[in-house]
This record gives C-alpha cells, structure tokens and sequence, in this order.
C-alpha cells in the first residue's frame, strides 16, 4: 500500500538500513538533493517522530531540561510494569493506556511555608506546562505524584487533609487571585510502607485538559497530623521537609496511526491483514465493552 | 501422482544419486528462501541513549531471502503475487519478482526524555517485524 511503500523507501533511503557510505548505490529517485538533511524528509512519521530529538537535533532544539532524578525512577518503575525486557507491552486488562507523561513543575512555583501551629502545613504553587501532549492524546486519568524524602524522619502513618484549586489566568495573562474551582479531600497515608503517594485529580483536572488547556496553575495545601485523626496530634516534623514538589502524571490514550492500540490490532490484523483497521474513537470508553458478548462475539 | 511419478521415475535415466538429487531440486523451495532474519540494535549505537531511556536494545527483525514460484499458501501471499511472478518470468522480465517484505509486526514501549524534561512512556505500533510474507 502507498503507506508501506513509503515506509520501505523511506527506511532505504533513512540510512537506518543501508550504512551512509551505500547511499550511493540508491536508486536516484530517493537520493534526497544536497540541501536536504539526509532522509529526514522521507522518514515515516514514527522515525520523524523520534529523529526529531535525535542527538543531531538535540542542540538545535531550546536547551533540553534534565528530568528529576526521582520522576526519572518513577517511570523506570512503570515502565517495568508495562513492558517486557525486550520492550514489548504487556497485554493486562488494567492497562488501558498507550501513552504516560510525567511532568515536573516549572522552576518558578513558590514553595509558602505556612507556620506549623496554625495546622496549615504544607502548601505550595504548581505550574505545569503541559505543551507536549498532542491534539490526539486522550485523558484517561490524571495524578499528583508525591514522593517523600526518606532521610527526614516523619511519623509512620498521616491523616491529611488536601486542598488542591486551580487558578485562573485572565485574559490579560496574569494569574488572578479568583480560583475556578477547588477541591477538598482527606487521605491516609502509610508512609513506612511507600515512597510514592499518588492522589487521583482525574475529575479536577480533565475540564481542563479536555480543553486542550497548555498551562495549569494550581495551588496544593496539606493539612496533616501525626498519627491517625483520632488521636490528632500536632505534627512533630516539618512536612514539607519530606514532601518533594509532586510531579503531574498523565495516563492517555494516543489515538494516532502510529500509537499502539492493543484492543484495534489484535483484532484486525489477525483476521484481514489487508484491512485498513478501524481505530477506536477517543469517545468510546475502552473498558466500555470489555467482557460484554455481543451476537458477533467480543467487541473490541 | 504415484503412478504419474513412476511413470516419471521410467523416463527418468538411471543417473547417480547426484543428478537424482538436482533433478529434484527444481521442486524444492530455493536455498536461501524468504524468511524473517534477527537484527538487534541498542539505542547507544545511534547515540539516541541519551533520550531513549528504554529499552536498552531493540530487535526490529527484517525479512530477506527469494520467493519461491509457488507461494500461496505458506506465505499466505494473494493469488496477485503468482501472476506477478508468471509476469516476470514469461512476458516482462522489467516486472520486478515477488518480494519478500513483513507481513505483521508487534509494538514497541519506548520511555523517552522530551525536551521539555518531561518524561514519556509510549506503545509505538508496527516496531518489530514478526512474520513475512512475499509480494
């Protein structure tokens, strides 16, 4: 088909297959003219895609940020779970996603100590610039990530109040005070037993993301005391000397042509290799119809 | 056909096994058929390991060897791909033989470093060649 036939001139003519000194023995027609960087044209979106931030064009794009050490764990660890060593996606029912960013707040958020006996904790100022996910890219859930600095000593087990609002850029781009809108919730969190605390903000935040938004402002502010809530104590250390700036991490469902959709490919390739497959709308719920029989069996 | 081959095997001359063996050859599948062959690469080799985080290698096959004249059924190739061949070999040799290309892949789960310094975790589909066929 023209797509493949693209494909194999483009992986012949991508130099990924053919060393660069053979270059000379291709076909005239793919030999791209002296200006244009060698295959770059030619490339199928996917190697477009990952040639892009190639070392050779690593430089040449805005200087690249280094990721936070312990973000970069986090995603090692997921990566783990999603795939097998030779990278190939593991097929389990709760793995709905084909795609998973984590972003780290911007540089500029303030950190506000409130004083420890007002009980008012731990509070802090996000920014995230969410500029990478693409127009295709679906939310499927959405979490603040916590991850606690296991060298300060803090009580084993905390009974925390959260209060997570979003904050408003008027239209003159500077962020107004007003909040749109807010969220308070409690949670338990046993700190011996996990590095990681993650809190679901799927419906605080998909308004937002549905819409396409680029930079999400949010303020986070932690109420927590030692022990459980029954015996409410005052909290003995600093909170937020263990509570690291929390990272967004976004589960999507990439509805791209290049983007692996296990419920579409194991189905139609399989049966009619030729048949364009047809590609399951962003609309649909992808557990909707799991395990639901229809008269033509499973649908996908 | 057991009768047809011993009525065969009558025209057939008494010859040495050699030439029994050649004489049969032209209904054997070529030596080096159509088949998938292992090509493993590591992300460092192209000096993209500082932005592939995972995985470290990558395996993405490649098919390669002659499509023998007959190929229906054990590359599961359209009945296109036998009049291509007859094409080439009795009305226009300029028509190019069958080839022997990928006829189904399996994804890829890459972790990239984007340049925001935010990290990706991505399925990417059609990654690893996994059975070919000739067209």
């Amino acid at each position: 088909s023209p797509r493949t036939r693209g494909r194999a001139a483009a992986d012949r003519a991508s130099g990924l297959l053919v060393a660069p000194e053979d270059s000379s023995e291709l076909n005239p027609l793919l030999r791209l003219p002296k200006g244009v960087r060698r295959s770059y044209a030619l490339l199928p979106p996917l190697l477009k895609v990952l040639a892009d931030r190639g070392p050779q064009n690593w430089q040449s794009e805005a200087p690249r940020l280094r990721p936070d050490s312990r973000a970069l764990r986090y995603m090692k660890r997921l990566y783990k779970m999603s795939a097998t060593k030779e990278g190939i996606p593991k097929a389990t029912k709760s793995h709905l996603y084909n795609t998973v960013r984590l972003f780290t707040p911007c540089s500029e958020c303030k950190h506000r100590l409130r004083d420890l006996t007002k009980g008012d904790v731990h509070s802090v100022d996000l920014l995230f610039n969410l500029d990478r996910v693409t127009a295709l890219e679906y939310l499927l859930k959405s979490v603040l990530l916590y991850s606690f600095d296991t060298s300060v000593p803090i009580s084993p087990s905390l009974a925390c109040m959260c209060h997570l609002s979003v904050k408003e850029q008027d239209s003159s781009g500077q962020v107004c005070p007003s909040v749109s809108h807010s969220i308070a919730f409690s949670l338990h969190l046993e700190v011996r037993k996990r590095k990681w605390v993650e809190i679901d903000v799927t419906s605080f935040l998909q308004p937002l993301i549905a819409t396409k938004r680029r930079n999400i402002h949010m303020a986070v502010n932690f109420t927590c005391l030692m022990g459980d809530a029954q015996h409410n104590t005052k909290l003995e250390n600093p909170l937020n000397m263990a509570l690291v700036p929390p990272s967004l991490l976004l589960y999507l469902n990439d509805t791209s042509e290049q983007a692996y959709h296990r419920w579409n490919s194991l189905r139609h390739t399989r049966k009619n290799p030729g048949r364009p497959r047809q590609r399951i709308s962003p609309w649909d719920d992808p557990m909707g119809d799991i395990g639901k029989e229809t008269s033509q069996g499973k649908r996908a | 056909s057991r009768q047809r081959r011993a009525e065969n095997l009558k025209e057939v001359p008494a010859t040495t096994p050699y030439n029994l063996s050649e004489y049969f050859k032209q209904f054997l599948f070529p030596q080096n058929e159509c088949e998938l062959h292992n090509f493993r690469l590591s992300f460092s080799q192209l000096k993209w390991d500082k932005w592939i985080i995972a995985p470290h290698r990558y395996s993405p096959q490649y098919c390669k060897g002659d499509c023998p004249r007959v190929v229906r059924h054990r590359y599961g190739s359209p009945v296109h791909t036998m009049v291509q061949n007859l094409i080439y070999e009795k009305l226009d040799s300029s028509v190019p033989k069958p080839s022997c290309v990928p006829a189904e892949y399996s994804p890829l789960s890459v972790l990239t470093i984007e340049p925001d310094g935010s990290i990706v975790y991505k399925e990417y589909e059609d990654m690893i060649a996994t059975k070919c066929t000739c067209r």
